[in-house]
């Protein structure tokens, strides 16, 4: 059975899609057989991966609705072992559409636990910006949330609200989700600014924060501009060794003891 | 009567806040009675002017229910001339609780008309990153939308979604809508991506893309850690003479011919 992890920060623009794609690529190529699925209606992931707006015929969306099964959805990767369910912008409707639905907060997780079949070690869900229908949405159907940190002053402000959110998650639809970790992105070692948020991050979450920090990297955001994950565009750069490192550290935690 | 303008972008971290706070600032150097409306759940714009969570009483989310007025929820800021509508987690459940209701997406726009009197030259309202009911609001309740563009490959690819929305809310709820212009952010000149960005957006846009970009400068991303616009934290920073280039670009392209 495939481990679900919600890729979740309601702040914006600090490196869910990039951690998404990277570290799936990264497990990829660890050999686990992964697949990202793409919750956020601006399709970044699935634009990030290189699958054309003509060819997402059937997305998530279909997957939420239950017209789609994840096998039908999903796509395969320029990257071995990476397969993507693609979004478009319909999945901003869903939630009017879902709004009233039965069991609405339920419906990525009834998607996603029929497939008991399907090839995965991983599935990696990338969220948008915001504590929506498609976020929780997420946050029930996942085993565990990785929280990407950016370095900055406004990114700490909305941790609290998070992991708050993750508790009252806990405490109602989903008892088994825990935070799989903080992982801090754009960290620059020469600015004081990120010296204080790994310092006030470690001090308020201690070993929740992983030990592996993500550095800015222009190589990074360049990457989907090629269509392809940092590991493939460059390599030998900052940025491909520190998701390699970030999913062996993934590994390493979740190994069995 | 004052301008309205919002500030949006549903891509994250692209530096609406950021931009929010520093024109408002700026136009209040020149001048300029401003407000600054936070309609974002996380309260950055709040936060980054030094407003403590213990003195946000009332707040935007009251507005818009209806409660309570804009002279009544408006806060004073460091800053001569600039003041605040606060925001809190209470917008989050803006949504749920106002979702069914009649004209839910004017509710902003009915409480900002009723202040003729306003004693404001320019309110300038900080969306979330989303196509929301918020941010809908906003664009129904604005003049003019101001639209922040960071200088990366991911925040062109929602460009035109922006625009198509635009385009809609023009059509339905707000006829008198326009465009007030496209901010470049974060821009980096010895990055070939930003140079690449600001051609194609330039070639797509034209005259709508502001002459002045803002670069990416550390002593912008510092300030909100001080509760001050960064023309208050360091007055000579690139930053702060970016966002004065930009005040008086603004004014200029809105001056009386
Ligand atoms: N470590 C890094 N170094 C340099 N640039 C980065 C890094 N991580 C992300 N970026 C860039 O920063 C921008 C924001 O990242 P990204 O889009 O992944 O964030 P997000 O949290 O998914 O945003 P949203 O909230 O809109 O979903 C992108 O242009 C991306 O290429
Ligand atoms: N020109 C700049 N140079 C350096 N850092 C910047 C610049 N503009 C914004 N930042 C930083 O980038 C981050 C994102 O900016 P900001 O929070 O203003 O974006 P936003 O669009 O309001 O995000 P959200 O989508 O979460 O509302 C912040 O940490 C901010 O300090
Ligand atoms: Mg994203
Ligand atoms: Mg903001």
């Amino acid at each position: 059975k495939p481990k679900i992890m919600a890729v979740a920060n309601q702040k914006g623009g600090v490196g869910k899609t990039t951690t998404a794609i990277n570290l799936s690529a990264a497990l990829a190529r660890l050999g686990k057989r992964v697949l990202i699925l793409d919750l956020d209606p601006q399709g970044n992931a699935s634009t990030g991966l290189g699958i054309q707006p003509s060819s997402r015929q059937h997305t998530t969306f279909d997957l939420l609705m239950g017209d789609r099964t994840l096998a039908e959805i999903a796509l395969p990767t320029q990257v071995d072992n990476l397969m993507i369910a693609p979004a478009t912008q319909d999945l901003a409707s869903a939630d009017i559409e879902l709004g009233q639905r039965e069991g609405r907060i339920r419906l990525l997780r009834k998607a996603l636990v029929g497939q008991a079949s399907e090839p995965y070690d991983h599935i990696l869900v990338d969220c948008p910006p915001s504590l929506n229908l498609l976020t929780v949405n997420a946050m029930v159907a996942a085993h565990s949330v990785l929280v990407p940190l950016q370095s900055e002053f406004f990114a700490l402000e909305g941790l609290s609200q998070l992991m708050l959110t993750l508790k009252q998650i806990r405490q109602s639809a989903n008892p088994a989700l825990r935070t799989e970790g903080i992982v801090l992105t754009m960290y620059d070692g020469r600015n004081r600014l990120s010296q204080q948020v790994e310092q006030d991050a470690r001090d308020a979450l201690g070993d929740l924060v992983f030990r592996t920090r993500v550095p800015r990297n222009v190589r990074i955001s360049e990457a989907p501009s090629y269509a392809m994950p940092v590991l493939d565009y460059d390599p030998v750069s900052k940025g491909s060794q520190a998701y390699l490192a970030l999913a062996e550290e993934l590994l390493e935690r979740n190994a069995p003891i």
